[in-house]
């Protein structure tokens, strides 16, 4: 199974 | 004071109808040029962003930049009232805890107020930056549907791998794998038909198959969709709404094996 990762790991907050 | 009125409420019906089961609540942002919207679902696994440009309204007033928090199943129950020939028209006030959804039918001989309470979200907003994109897919929204929803019954992930070839879509499951090859093909009678890739360099990712059935949901609001890939970068799964703005879907890759 692939874990998942999440947005939060990309995007950062504004 | 805030009053957008939308000649074909349709438009908003199907939008919520896209992002209702993706995002509970959602903070809807008014400026004088457009209303926007960007949430992340509750496992911050994938995020959802609505434009609404002002043009696209018969009449838009937006005296100042609000923010209304708004429960998208709710919001749901009361635009499914409207007729899908309403007009719909968006009120809210300075300071007031409700917004006012006004539906016109066509003929003006049946007028709805639907009155509802707003709610405080305490939402993060993200900066998406803009990025070049190895590869964009467009495609018949609705092919791609078709896709995800074949693909679901099969297995729990897709790995979408984009080469000079084409587009394969493939998935493993218990009882045995599928692969699903579009190639270029802009030999359509219609240009919504056609199959439009675009590749500055190969590029193969892995995505929840839940997630994608899940934006497919925007398939009425347009003919194709746009797919666009990079690797370590969310795909975007865009879905352009006529002349008006668009909701983009931004969903983070699973690691590879």
């Amino acid at each position: 199974v692939n874990p998942q990762r999440q947005i939060t790991a990309f995007f950062s907050t504004t | 004071m805030l009053e957008l009125r939308l000649v074909q409420g349709s438009l908003l019906k199907k939008v919520l109808e896209s992002i209702k089961d993706l995002v509970n609540d959602a903070n809807f942002d008014f400026s004088s040029s457009g209303f926007s919207l960007q949430s992340m679902d509750s496992s911050h696994v994938a995020l959802v962003a609505l434009l609404l440009k002002s043009e696209g309204f018969e009449h838009y007033r937006c005296d100042r930049n609000t923010s209304m928090g708004m429960n998208l199943g709710n919001m749901s129950k009361m635009l499914k009232c409207a007729g899908n020939d309403d007009i719909i028209t968006i009120k809210g006030d300075d300071g007031s805890d409700t917004v006012t959804f006004m539906f016109e039918s066509p003929t003006q001989d049946k007028i709805a107020d639907f009155e509802m309470k707003l709610m405080d979200i305490d939402s993060e907003h993200l900066g998406i930056p803009e990025a070049e994109y190895h590869a964009i897919v467009k495609m018949p929204s609705a092919e791609f549907a078709r896709i995800c929803k074949d693909l679901a019954s099969i297995g729990d992930t897709v790995v979408i791998s984009v080469t000079k070839e084409g587009v394969k879509f493939s998935t493993r499951g218990d009882i045995g794998t599928a692969n699903i090859v579009l190639r270029q093909n802009t030999t359509v009678d219609k240009p919504e038909d056609a199959t439009v890739i675009e590749m500055n360099e190969p590029v193969s990712m892995t995505f929840a198959l839940r997630y994608m059935n899940s934006f497919t949901k925007a398939t009425p609001l347009s003919n194709t969709v746009t797919i666009s890939m990079s690797p370590d970068l969310p795909v975007v799964v865009e879905y352009k709404i006529a002349e008006m703005g668009y909701v983009r879907f931004y969903l983070a890759p699973k690691m590879e094996e």
